[in-house]
């Protein structure tokens, strides 16, 4: 544990509870992307399932859990609670799209060809482009209201530190990990443009508006 | 097969 890796998963913590207690206080669910939180809930589920194969820490499984329940927990507030403030009509991103690639991808580059690895694999990769969906929704409005920017800022920020983490284990103890990396790499490049507007326009005061 | 460590990162 590092500097790097404590900051991105408090980033990632605080991006969860964002989205959580926007939706819950404001009752409502506008201009959240439900197919962004169906990948993300198959993301956890795919990578955390060695949750019950090995141990690795008490803040390793904490996390982990709480991940996997928030992940749920959103879906439920989205399609069960909150369903009728559900924006489906802007939300029309096909994540087949996604999936599909993920999965050939995961079966052809990994670590190791069994289940657990080539889930964990899948897991990554699909959570680079896992985002898609919602930037997508914020384009097609053309606006996002400023705490889902917060939102998106914070999930961003999350891989972005994540990659300094993996600079600092290479330079201390000579690890990496390439699938990890590279698909790290590629979810933060996916954010820039929307970090862009965050920092000019929602740090300003604005509400994130996207020019016509 | 080779030895896939446990991942610590989340």
């Amino acid at each position: 544990m590092n500097i790097f890796r404590l900051l991105g998963d408090l980033s990632h913590l605080l991006a969860i509870m964002i989205l959580l207690q926007k939706i819950f206080y404001s009752r409502s669910c506008a201009g959240i992307s439900a197919k962004s939180q169906v990948l993300f809930a198959i993301v956890y589920t795919a990578r955390y399932l060695d949750l019950v194969t090995v141990y690795v820490s008490l803040y390793n499984i904490s996390m982990k859990v709480v991940f996997l329940l928030s992940s749920y927990a959103t879906l439920y507030l989205i399609y069960l609670k909150f369903r009728a403030t559900y924006d489906r009509n802007h939300d029309t991103f096909r994540i087949e799209f996604l999936l599909l690639p993920a999965i050939v991808l995961a079966l052809l580059i990994n670590h190791q060809f069994s289940a657990l690895e080539v889930l964990w694999t899948f897991s990554i990769y699909l959570e680079s482009v896992a985002i898609l969906p919602q930037l997508f929704m914020v384009s097609k409005t053309g606006e996002a209201e400023s705490i889902t920017s917060h939102y998106l800022f914070a999930l961003g920020s999350y891989r972005g530190l994540y990659i300094l983490n993996w600079f600092y284990r290479y330079w201390t103890e000579g690890h990496y990990d390439l699938i990890a990396i590279v698909a790290g790499v590629v979810q933060t490049v996916l954010y820039c443009d929307f970090f862009y507007l965050y920092v000019t326009k929602v740090l300003k005061g604005k509400k994130l508006q996207l020019p016509a | 097969t080779a030895f896939i460590p446990p991942k610590d990162e989340l």
